[in-house]
């Protein structure tokens, strides 16, 4: 029996949007500790994953294990069906092959149910060593957003340096070559303005934008985005959900021959 | 120019 209560309702909204042109399927991880979700994009270039801790559903019943396997495109369209203001509401049966998503209006004057079929979805689950990171830069997401959009118009692919002097984000393309740079920026009374770069050693990285754009669908889950770097590692792109877990983005650089 | 590499070059199946 999985019962999971979800009063903001967006969120689970926003973090399907946010993955499902990455990954077509995806197990659904159901434990005590949360709900999670770890796949890789079909070319296994990109991997995402995601927790939500049961604290912060409202109600939270799992009484054993389980692994539900769901085409986040269909996810999606029942989702869609949702009120951004409306509880959510997630319901399966143990060894069941559906799972129900109901969703309460804030007022109680609408209820709805949408059952989905579940699927049997044969994937790897890969160990994600704990790393120490060259360099960590939080940053508004917005920004990163509008960096990773506005270098895609030029070139295919980025080159993110860190050294002292700030984040370098640089493309190259048929009609020229494009840099921005930014410098730490501790804004006291706005912290989600803020740009945060802790550097052990520098590190420069080459990554395919059109990745990095895919991630930044999940830029209203989160004010600000932390992006962690190590020259022997993939990227790690974090959006931070509101009290209850994470989506990460990890991202395999491009390695010269 | 550089290749792309892949997330299991990395991280290995549990």
């Amino acid at each position: 029996m999985l019962e999971l209560r979800l009063v903001q309702g967006s969120l689970l909204k926003k973090v399907i949007e946010a993955i499902k042109d990455l990954v077509t399927d995806a197990n659904f991880d159901c434990s005590a500790t949360g709900l999670s979700l770890q796949a890789m994009d079909s070319s296994h270039v990109a991997l995402v994953a995601l927790l939500l801790r049961s604290e912060g559903f409202e109600h939270y019943r799992c009484d054993r294990n389980i692994s539900m396997g769901m085409n986040l495109n269909n996810m999606s369209k029942m989702l869609k069906c949702a009120g951004n203001d409306d509880i959510i509401t997630i319901k399966g049966d143990d060894g069941g092959d559906t799972i129900t998503f109901m969703f309460e209006s804030p007022n109680q004057d609408k209820i709805s149910d949408f059952e989905m079929k579940l699927m049997d979805i044969d994937s790897e689950h890969l160990g994600i060593p704990e790393a120490e990171y060259h360099a960590i830069v939080k940053m508004p997401s917005s920004e990163f957003s509008r960096i990773c959009k506005d270098l895609s118009s030029i070139g295919d692919t980025v080159v993110i340096s860190v050294t002292k002097e700030g984040v370098k984000f640089t493309t190259r393309g048929d009609i020229g070559t494009a840099n921005i740079v930014c410098r730490q920026n501790k804004t006291i009374d706005k912290p989600d303005e803020a740009t945060i770069i802790e550097m052990n050693e520098p590190v420069s990285l080459t990554f395919a934008l059109r990745y990095l754009n895919s991630f930044t669908k999940a830029t209203s889950l989160s004010e600000s985005v932390t992006i962690s770097l190590s020259s022997d590692l993939p990227v790690v792109i974090e959006y931070k959900i509101a009290d209850m877990g994470y989506i990460r983005f990890y991202l395999a650089p491009k390695i010269e021959d | 120019g550089p290749k792309q590499s892949t997330i299991t070059k990395f991280f290995g199946k549990v």
